[in-house]
């Protein structure tokens, strides 16, 4: 299913930024 | 986590977008995100189309919300 295969493309993309999100608050160098 | 946690830190990351504070983010306050975190332009034209669920151009609280509970608990909708 393609969709399925962009849906988990774009959760990674998601999962990245909320991360650098993450570790931008937290101050992390 | 709390879910008051999760609320705080939602707002948080919105207004870390969201810096003029209109209330929502633009395609273009997600560009300007782009020296800041490790993301190309793509990945984060890539995630304004995957938060902007309506595809009306703009990221509300709502919106951007929601993907980030999709972050922290999977894709499930209750």
């Amino acid at each position: 299913d393609p969709n399925m295969k962009a849906g988990a493309a774009n959760e990674g993309v998601l999962a990245n930024f909320f991360n650098s999100l993450l570790s931008k608050k937290t101050g992390a160098p | 986590v709390g879910q008051n946690t999760i609320l705080e830190k939602t707002h948080e990351f919105f207004q870390m977008c969201d810096i003029e504070n209109k209330g929502f983010i633009s395609r273009r306050d997600m560009q300007r995100l782009n020296g800041g975190l490790p993301l190309s332009a793509e990945e984060l034209e890539n995630v304004f189309d995957t938060l902007d669920s309506d595809g009306n151009g703009y990221l509300t609280l709502e919106e951007f919300s929601s993907g980030f509970s999709k972050f922290l608990f999977g894709p499930e909708i209750s």
